[in-house]
């Protein structure tokens, strides 16, 4: 009961009283705060691109806001010698489990979100922000389907000048594995890798973005013809998973590089595992 | 072998550039998690014989329920039947990477205490986490296990596995009450 955190040689985390998670760096003065936040999917006739909707081709939220939950739930602490985890219930749809692990370098967020409510009849998509004091210069880097990192600018395209109308859905890029972002004058590199295909951000400096999950009322006239809103046991559907929050020091580029792609290999491509019940053999060397 | 091959057909379905990015129609979303769910549940067999084949050095045959090797599909939910109604099994870890790993391991339980021994026959530090609440009330899941059971498989080596045994620890009044 007495405890307030949990810790590793690399890291202090607690939850604060807003419900967020904050990650403070014990040998470098990095401090990164995880919270959710959902948009509200926009809804039109489709008519023309002023009236698209927001559905499963679109991310389109319907105003360049974000909304924050009401933290009406609690976390709860649990140590010992492998794994130190704060299991947090930010409400009646969200919850979080943090985790360190002896051994390992990350922090592993592995987030729960649904069934989304949707009796206000607005469609809402959730996602997970990791906010950090690096100053990155509007710059990010998401990954190319595993493969090499590619440097995204916020409200930038390469071959023309751009006006975004929609500064949110006009920043969003897919995140297969990793999106990361740097800060050049502390020389360190913060990254988030995911255990699926995610679309993602960083709308504002210092700042990671993934969507989680979303449930939304209105086709968006791609061709699906119906609604993203998919359903069990009658009721909206709960989606679980995992991200990774690594960093690491500009100057160890090559090795944080190599750490990274061996912790995203780990979270794609995890052992499998297998039961056998033991009905007939008494132990193990039997067994064997 | 038909069972292989009717997952090999469900993998070319799901190349469909729908199934990838998640834009079919919901009624085909529901018949491609069943055609998945039914295509692994019938190669279960064929992985089962594999790990067999590789982890044993005689031919054995694969009729003696003790050789069996069963997935939990719904791991993700912190399910799994076997784990849950079982004082002691073994989980066989098979490593998909062209490398060794090491990886924590994360077992649905509803005991109070377990021990797991590696293949040497040595006890491994193990930890015992409860399964958030959130999960646990999760709409559909139909599971007893409370707990996770933690621990660390070391160097599980490429494409290679590890075998650890895992058997509850009753206390003295479980003794007491199964006597």
């Amino acid at each position: 009961d007495s405890d307030k955190s949990i810790s590793s040689d690399l890291y202090d985390i607690s939850v604060d009283e807003a419900g967020q998670v904050v990650v403070q760096w014990k040998k470098e003065n990095i401090k990164v705060v995880q919270s959710f936040h959902y948009y509200i999917g926009a809804v039109g006739d489709n008519s023309n691109a002023e009236k698209r909707a927001s559905g499963a081709y679109i991310f389109r939220p319907n105003e360049s806001a974000i909304h924050n939950f009401i933290y009406s739930g609690y976390h709860e602490i649990f140590k010992g010698p492998l794994v130190q985890e704060i299991h947090l219930t930010v409400n009646d749809h969200v919850s979080l489990v943090v985790r360190i692990l002896d051994n390992e370098e990350q922090v592993e967020f592995e987030w729960l979100a649904g069934p989304i409510p949707i009796d206000d009849k607005k469609g809402k998509e959730i996602v997970i922000r990791y906010s950090s004091n690096l100053q990155s210069a509007g710059t990010f880097y998401t990954d190319s389907n595993g493969r090499e990192m590619l440097k995204r600018k916020r409200n930038y395209r390469p071959t023309w000048n751009l006006n975004l109308q929609e500064p949110i859905a006009g920043n969003y890029y897919p995140v297969t594995a990793k999106i990361s972002l740097e800060d050049r004058d502390k020389g360190y590199k913060l990254s988030v890798l995911n255990d699926r295909a995610q679309g993602g951000s960083s709308l504002t400096d210092g700042e990671l973005e993934l969507m989680i999950h979303r449930r939304l009322l209105v086709d968006d006239a791609f061709g699906v013809e119906e609604a993203l809103n998919e359903q069990a046991f009658g009721t909206g559907l709960v989606a679980r998973g995992i991200h990774y929050l690594v960093g690491g020091n500009l100057n160890n580029l090559d090795t944080i590089a190599l750490a990274e792609k061996s912790m995203a290999l780990k979270l794609s491509l995890r052992p499998w595992a297998l039961f056998t019940p033991l009905n007939n053999t008494d132990n193990f060397i039997n067994w064997k | 072998s038909d069972d292989l091959q009717h997952l090999r057909e469900v993998m070319g379905v799901m190349q469909h550039h729908d199934a990838v990015t998640g834009t079919e129609k919901q009624h085909v979303a529901e018949d491609y998690a069943r055609l998945l769910h039914e295509s692994i549940v019938k190669s279960s067999d064929i992985i089962s014989d594999a790990i067999l084949k590789i982890a044993s050095k005689n031919n054995t045959s694969n009729t003696y329920e003790d050789t069996k090797f069963y997935s939990c599909l719904l791991l993700n939910t912190s399910t799994c039947t076997v784990s849950e109604d079982s004082k002691k099994f073994v989980v066989t870890l098979y490593n998909p990477q062209s490398n060794p790993v090491s990886s924590y391991i994360r077992i649905p339980v509803n005991g109070k205490s377990y021990i797991v021994n590696d293949h040497t026959g040595a006890e491994i530090l193990t930890q015992l986490v409860p399964i958030p609440l959130a999960v646990v009330q999760l709409p559909g899941r139909k599971s007893i296990a409370t707990r996770e059971l933690v621990f660390r498989a070391l160097n599980i080596s490429a494409f290679g596995y590890q075998s650890y045994f895992v058997s509850e620890k009753l206390s003295d009044d479980d003794e007491v009450n199964i006597a």
